[in-house]
């Protein structure tokens, strides 16, 4: 799935 | 975390700290694009924002207040302290040209329609092309001192370590983000042509010079 909200990069 | 981001990040780190090398100790900005430290400061501030209101880790917290902290203390060395070394006259990309389509494309092409996520894609656009006023400068001044190329090196050098890791999440845990994955390989692309200089003459000991 396309990543929604949760960004966990930089 | 894959060795591939951690060296992406620690890229990226190395090139903020080898920019302020180089404006402390030459105490100058010579060479140096204001427009697009202001640009990196806005991709910063704009992506960095859910550090209030989501903690994933130590380290991802401490890296956001690192970027924002150093890109807001370059700006500060640029146009405050060492503001009569700044290149002006060279340093004249407009900006706006950057800042309203990337802001507009966010509105269109987005994950989710919330503020924090339209900020945050407007901040993965703008930082595809945040160095096309500093790549503008190096080929109207015609040359770049080492320490800026190798400023440029490494801030190349992490975005092209993400498309890496972009890969390995994709093949080790499903996991993708179209939007982060074409403008990362766009500002990856803006980078060739100063790659490819570095490798055939900075390494070689010579200076960047650009074919005038």
């Amino acid at each position: 799935s396309v990543e929604g909200n949760n960004h966990d990069e930089l | 975390m894959n060795i591939f981001r951690l060296a992406g990040d620690l890229s990226h780190l190395l090139a903020i700290i080898l920019l302020l090398i180089k404006i402390w100790k030459t105490r100058s900005c010579a060479g140096i694009s204001g427009k697009s430290q202001i640009l990196f400061a806005v991709v910063y501030i704009s992506r960095y924002l859910d550090l209030v209101t989501t903690f994933v880790s130590v380290y991802n917290t401490v890296m956001k207040l690192v970027f924002i902290v150093s890109s807001v203390a370059t700006l500060y060395m640029m146009y405050v302290k060492f503001k009569a070394t700044y290149d002006h006259n060279h340093d004249s990309f407009r900006i706006e040209f950057l800042l309203v389509p990337c802001f507009v494309l966010a509105l269109l092409i987005h994950a989710a329609f919330t503020p924090l996520e339209i900020l945050w894609t407007f901040s993965i656009y703008l930082e595809a092309v945040a160095i096309l006023p500093q790549l503008f400068l190096v080929s109207k001044t015609g040359e770049a001192e080492s320490i800026t190329s190798h400023y440029l090196f490494a801030l190349g050098s992490y975005r092209a370590l993400y498309l890496l890791n972009w890969i390995y999440r994709y093949y080790a845990e499903g996991h993708y983000d179209l939007i982060a994955i074409f403008a990362g390989a766009i500002q990856t692309i803006l980078y060739c042509d100063f790659f490819y200089l570095y490798i055939t003459k900075v390494l070689k000991g010579k200076k960047l010079q650009l074919p005038a």
